[in-house]
Order: C-alpha cells, then structure tokens, then sequence
C-alpha cells in the first residue's frame, strides 16, 4: 500500500536516519504512517557495502508511548548497491520510559556485520487515534473543568486553508471537530483526539478570515504533550 | 433524551466568551 492512503493521514518525506559511513556500509532512510488504525515505520535499506548484507533484526528501545513491533522485520538480504522497502507495523502496547523529546525513538539494527543504533522522532498524528471524538456533554464539562491556567495558546502563522479545508486536513489525521460556531466573523471550532495511550486532548481553533494567523488554544489534564500536539498542527495545516 | 439543542447554546456561549480576547 502506499503510505498515506487510506487514511488520509500526512507522512512526512523519508529521511536518512542511518549513514551508511556509520553503519558499515547500510544506509536506512523512513519515516512514520499510519493507516487502517495502525502505525508503521516505512523504511529504505539501502546495502552501499562491497558484500551483501542479510539477517536484519529490529529493536526498539523503552518509549513514551511503548511502542514496539508489531511483526517482525522483512528484509531481503541486499546484495550491494541493492535497496528495499519495508513497512514494520508498530503496537504501542509495550514498557514505557519518558523520552525527550516525547516521541523519540531509539533503535537497534542487526545484520549479519553488526549492531547499529540510530534514534529518530515519530510525529505525535501518527497516535491519534481513529475513535478520538469526545461526546460533546463531556467536551464541554472537561473545558471547564480544566483549570484556565493549564491552557496552552500558540499562534500558528502562514494557515492559507479557509476553515472547511482546515477542519478536513485535521479530521484526516483523527483530530475530530466537535463543534464550529462563527462570532463575528471569526470561526471557533471545538476539536478533540486522543492518543493511542488514552490521553485526551481538547483544541480551539479560532480563525479570523482573511487573517492567515490562526490561534490554538489546548486543554488537557496531560500538558506534557502540548508541545508535540502543536507541532502537529503545525506539520499538517502546512502540507 | 439528550437536548441538543441546550449543547448547542452551551458551544456559542463558549465560543461568545472565547472570541474576544
């Protein structure tokens, strides 16, 4: 399948998360999807060695959100200047440790050379979760129940999407508008998504027409990933 | 039943009292 479809969800460019000048000549380039309400690392082997190179292995360290495999690896043993595309599903239902940034994750590559180590950070939209709209009642009483000086406002700039195109993009990648009122001109929308771990987060969008700098206001009873859930916000309303 | 009529005046009151800064 082709990353991104399906869902809808965004999937940043693959990166190169191992140099090949560090690893003995393997070079691994991904990045993170999700799609039919499941993550996946999607990843390039790239064999720039003189031999081949085979009996790959993956593992990830302790994280955040305990993610770990799903399956094993699948690669081919990679003869030299060969590549191959691989797409590991990933569980978050794995040991938890704090990382910094939240959403990083170090892992281990084995082959038939060596271990090799790199770390990478999955965007956070990646565990937004399918059945993340929060009943409205319950939307509501949270707002108020959560204590004004626990609200995050950031200001995203650069937003040329009007609100229907803005409510889309997001709800692609399971952040749900609950509600959407217009007060002079200026459109409010409620938006909620939980993670994968549980945590729900609450959202204001307030968007003035004509005005490509919108607010975002987060409420939730984990501040923590506040800053991860704005840069998702981020990433998304600017692709 | 639930009245929604109620939550949609409850999401423009909000959204009243969220618009002006």
């Amino acid at each position: 399948g082709t990353p991104g479809l399906g869902g809808g969800c965004y999937v940043p460019p693959k990166q190169v998360w191992l140099l090949a000048a560090k690893a003995k000549g393997l070079e691994i380039a991904g990045t993170f999807s999700r799609r039919q309400n499941q993550i996946f690392m999607d990843m390039t082997f790239t064999n720039r060695a003189l031999t081949q190179l085979s009996g790959f292995a993956i593992q990830l360290n302790k994280n955040s959100f305990g993610i770990i495999p799903g399956a094993q690896l699948n690669v081919v043993a990679l003869n030299p200047n060969q590549s191959f595309d691989t797409s590991l599903p990933l569980s978050p239902v794995g040991p938890i440790q704090r990382m910094d940034p939240l959403t990083n994750l170090q892992v281990a590559i084995k082959n038939n050379i060596d271990v090799f180590y790199f770390s990478c950070i999955m965007p956070i939209h990646t565990l937004f979760v399918e059945d993340g709209v929060m009943d409205k009642k319950i939307y509501l009483a949270t707002w108020k129940d959560i204590s004004p000086s626990n609200e995050i406002q950031y200001q995203i700039s650069n937003v040329t999407y009007n609100t229907d195109t803005i409510s889309q993009k997001l709800q692609a990648n399971n952040i749900f508008t609950i509600a959407r009122r217009n007060v002079e001109g200026q459109d409010m929308l409620y938006q909620s998504l939980k993670l994968t771990n549980g945590i729900w987060v609450l959202t204001e969008l307030k968007i003035m027409p004509g005005n490509t700098s919108i607010t975002l206001s987060l409420k939730s009873r984990a501040v923590d990933v506040a800053t991860a859930i704005q840069q998702s916000f981020d990433l998304i309303l600017h692709n | 039943g639930i009245d929604d009529s109620n939550l949609d005046d409850s999401f423009s009151k909000l959204a009243q009292t969220r618009s002006n800064p």
